[in-house]
């Protein structure tokens, strides 16, 4: 489901200075694929699902979603391929502030103009799967961090999209809710669904299929998680 | 230096619903003490530590910050004694977008009417403590989650407090980052800061001289780290 060739990308700070934050960052994905992206602290991990996920551009490299080259894509398609196509966990969460947590979840729904009682249904769901069917009615700034991170988990499987980009998903969650989120994901995954997920936690990277190891802006190694 | 007795914090949520984050917690920090905050997402560590910080009401209860009574303070003395007293390291960080890493890290220096070449020496020898020494001219955006965490831990630590408040430090960061900062924190508490550091992460709490665990709003456990 997803290729990516050469990805390099360079910020470039100042008039003489850049950090490079991938250096050449091939990654492939069969579909159904459960992949974990570990790595210390700046390595890129953020930064390559962001390329991947199609929220940044490299600076050079090619990239594949569900047969397409996107790179080839012009801009201005980007945003409804995303929508249709891929489910993102960021990693600072990213919620609306002035919506509650239910409205934050059926957001993606309500944007493709899905009746208001069906999003209702399908966005109560899942986040009774997530653990908070008493919080719909909370603003963000009334849930705890890891209530956060669980609306922002609800929000993007509620599209049931085909690639779902996790950026530290349970990096917030206490073990009990990571088992929960876990194994939430993974029975999805069970069903066919695509996973990339980053973590600093070999527990969560556990789940995974592969584990693949990135140490500045380069994959240095590859893994089954038995290997771990 | 820390003494709470009986604090509950009461969130009501529409007319005859209430979130009770706190129950009825007491709390005991010894001058140069160490103690680690653990439970379950959603349990009221960060609410405990806001109220132990200042920064909110408790709906009942006491409150002593090096031998004074907080609770009986008008509202008003309290930014003063917090920015005196105690250092901060926020959930979800909590940078100024505008500014840099550098003048993140100073801001509460220069509120103070620090002479700049002061504060940019004192800013600059902290963040190269955690590790950010070519990174002081980013912006919050273009730092990593990690990134960013270390340079609110810079923030936190700049004006030496007496009482360090850590709402999950190491949530973002890797296993090395997190020794790092784990080795600075334990360094300054074994110098004699007073520190309160609420985690999910068992090798982080492992550091404390004692582990309190909450459940729904209640203290429901105490050990010393060896019975971990
Ligand atoms: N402003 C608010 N209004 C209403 N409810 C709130 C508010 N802030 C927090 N809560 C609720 O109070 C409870 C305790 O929140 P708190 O942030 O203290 O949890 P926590 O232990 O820090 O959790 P986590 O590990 O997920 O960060 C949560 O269930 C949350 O939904
Ligand atoms: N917009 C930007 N401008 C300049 N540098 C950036 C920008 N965004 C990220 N960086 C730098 O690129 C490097 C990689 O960042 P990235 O967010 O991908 O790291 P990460 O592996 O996700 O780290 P973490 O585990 O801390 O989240 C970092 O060193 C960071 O400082
Ligand atoms: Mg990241
Ligand atoms: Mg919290």
């Amino acid at each position: 489901i997803l290729r990516a060739r050469g990805l390099v990308k360079r910020y470039p700070m100042g008039t003489d200075n850049c950090v490079n934050a991938l250096r050449g960052v091939d990654l492939d994905l069969r579909r159904g694929g459960f992949l974990a992206l570990m790595g210390p602290s700046g390595s890129g991990k953020s930064t390559l699902l962001n390329v991947v996920g199609t929220l940044d551009q490299p600076s050079e490299g090619r990239l594949w979603l569900d047969g397409r080259e996107l790179t080839k894509e012009p801009n201005s398609r980007l945003p409804d391929i995303r929508r249709r196509l891929i489910g993102f966990i960021f990693q600072g969460f990213n919620l609306i502030p002035s919506l509650n947590a239910l409205e934050n979840v059926v957001l993606p729904l309500r944007y493709e103009g899905s009746p208001k009682s069906e999003a209702r249904r399908r966005g109560t769901e899942l986040l009774e799967m997530v653990g908070l069917g008493d919080r719909f009615h909370h603003l963000p700034t009334e849930l705890s961090g890891g209530e956060q991170q669980r609306v922002a988990i609800a929000r993007a499987l509620v599209m049931k999209p085909a690639l779902i980009l996790a950026d530290e998903p349970t990096g917030e969650l206490d073990s009990t809710s990571s088992r929960l989120i876990m194994e939430l994901l993974s029975g999805l995954n069970q069903q066919g669904q695509s996973l990339i997920l980053v973590t600093h936690d070999p527990t969560t990277a556990a789940y995974a299929e592969r584990i693949v190891r990135m140490r500045d802006g380069l994959i240095v190694d590859e893994e089954g998680p038995a290997e771990v």
